[in-house]
This record gives structure tokens, sequence and C-alpha cells, in this order.
């Protein structure tokens, strides 16, 4: 027998001072909430995907409500999630105007043949597997206009916010 | 980014990431989040990994998939985090982190950036942090 563990992250950044607290009230949280479904008797799956729809509901991380916006000023998201017992994955990228991709991404898995759907595809599949679509205002949030307008190059944003030595001469993409 | 993994009583792992991306992408950029081995991995055989970064960097270095296969070899998790970190800075100087657990309920997270969010329980008992070390 193996001692269960839930394990989060909120992503790997320069994460700014004043959103410190708020970051790992957020990921304490969302570890509790998938320990919780582990501890009900839920499965590993059940547990994950729980975790990180706590961690997409937190406008603090980016993801879900607080994803960061793309040049045009939308949001486009992605999100995974494997059964490690099968190697069963499911996956969409690019999806827009839903609260939990990693709830379509389970579906995908569950429901579908394939490992991932994207763009209008994916969103389509949703829909038509009873994934509310919700208005795009509802996912965008202040802080992500704020760093949209700070960061309007995308290698900016890389630099800024990834890297901590030299900037590099080129990132080889955009 | 965000990710959880998770390793039940029997052994079972799972991994999931989700993300909005990175600020000021082209639209239709996908990054690494979605693909198989890059933004996670899971199998029960070893562990299961979820990643966070800068996207490009973690799908030419396969990373999840990287980390899983150094655990393969019984490097302690937090130790194949590392080595998957460290070969990403090292061949395409990108940055990022992970979090990982073995199928037998070894914790490990580590990242190159300036910070990570992390936290996990296990026996009940809630760890968590945010800054390097």
């Amino acid at each position: 027998m193996v001692e269960p563990v839930v394990v989060v992250h909120g992503g790997a950044w320069a994460v700014p001072e004043e959103l410190w607290d708020e970051s790992l009230q957020g990921v304490k949280a969302a570890a509790r909430r998938g320990y919780g479904v582990l501890t009900a008797g839920g499965s590993s799956v059940d547990a994950a995907e729980a975790s990180v729809v706590c961690l997409e509901d937190n406008p603090v991380f980016d993801a879900g409500t607080g994803s960061v916006l793309t040049f045009d000023e939308q949001v486009e998201m992605d999100a995974i999630i494997i059964d490690g017992t099968t190697m069963e994955a499911g996956a969409v990228g690019a999806i827009r105007n839903v609260l939990n991709p990693v709830k379509v991404a389970r579906l995908v898995m569950e429901k579908t043949d394939h490992i991932m759907l994207v763009g209008d595809g994916a969103n389509k599949f949703a829909a038509a597997h009873g994934v509310q679509e919700v208005d795009p205002e509802v996912l965008i949030t202040s802080l992500a206009r704020q760093t949209l307008a700070k960061y309007k190059k995308y290698t900016s944003t890389v630099y800024h916010l990834f890297n901590k030595t030299e900037k590099p001469e080129t990132s080889g993409h955009e | 980014t965000v990710g959880c993994v998770v390793v039940d009583r029997e052994g079972h792992t799972s991994c999931a990431t989700s993300t909005g991306g990175i600020t000021a992408k082209m639209p239709g950029r996908v990054g690494d989040t979605p693909i198989v081995g890059a933004g996670g991995f899971a199998d029960d055989q070893v562990g299961a990994v979820s990643t966070t970064g800068h996207g490009e960097a973690i799908m030419k270095a396969c990373l999840a998939r990287h980390i899983t296969s150094v655990m393969g070899t019984g490097e302690s998790v937090k130790s194949s985090i590392q080595n998957g970190l460290a070969h990403m800075e090292s061949r395409i100087k990108g940055f990022g982190g992970a979090i990982a657990v073995s199928c037998k309920g070894e914790v490990g997270t580590h990242f190159s950036t300036p910070r990570m969010t992390w936290a996990y329980i296990q026996a009940g008992k809630l760890h968590y942090g945010i800054h390097p070390n």
C-alpha cells in the first residue's frame, strides 16, 4: 500500500510579491480539495481534476478564470489530463469561453478515440457534451489586462516572467 | 499555468495541467500544457509529472517525459526534476518548474524560475512553498 499524495503547483514564474499570499492560499486550498476527493474514495484522476478545477476557478492563477490574454486580447486555454494506470490521455488546445478546460480534457479522454481537440472543434465538442459556454469577459481579470498592456511583445514576456539569466539572443519563435 | 499530480493508496497515478498560456502570445499558439510528455506525463510503473514555465522550451525538452525517464533509473524524484530542468536550461536556455510523485509516494518539486507556488498533502500533513530552497 502507498501513502496517498496530492501535489499541486500554481505556475513557475516571477510571481510578484503582491500575489505571494493569495497564490499560497490558492495552492493550499487546491491540495486540500484533491486530497479530500481522494480520501473520500475518489480515483487519482478524480482528485487531479478536482484540484485543477479549484485552481482554474481562482483568478490569481493563469488558467480558467484569470487566464492571461493573447496579443489580440482574447483568452485561449490549454489543458491535459492523464490516467497513469491506462496511460489514457485527453487534452484541449486554444479552447475559449469555458470555465474549466480540464473538464473538457477529461471528456476528450473518456468520450473520444482521440487525445487532443483544438480551437472551434474543442468548443463544439464541449458544447455537445453539456459544457456551458460563458461570456469571455467572465474569464478576464483586470490583472490580465494590465499585464498585456505591460508586455505587448511575446519575447519580452518570456524574458521578464521566466528567465533569471542574461537576455537570450533569440527564442527561436514568434 | 496550474497542475496536479496524484498517487492513490493502490499506487495509481494521474496528472492534470491547465493554462491560459502566456501574455501576448500569438492567437492560435499552443504551448506545452496539452502535449503528452511535455506538459504532463503519468505512468503507474514510474509516477506522474506536471510542468510549468516557458512552453516552447518545455516542448523542445519533452520535460515531463524526461523527468519520468530519469525517475525510472532510480534517481530521487527531486533529483529527477532538477536533472530535467538543468537539461532544459543548458540545451535550450529555457526555464520552468515541475511537480512529481512516484508510484511509491515519493514527492518532488523544483523550479528554475524566480518562484513557483506549490503545495502537497501526504499523511494528512500539508506542505507548501513559493521561494527557491
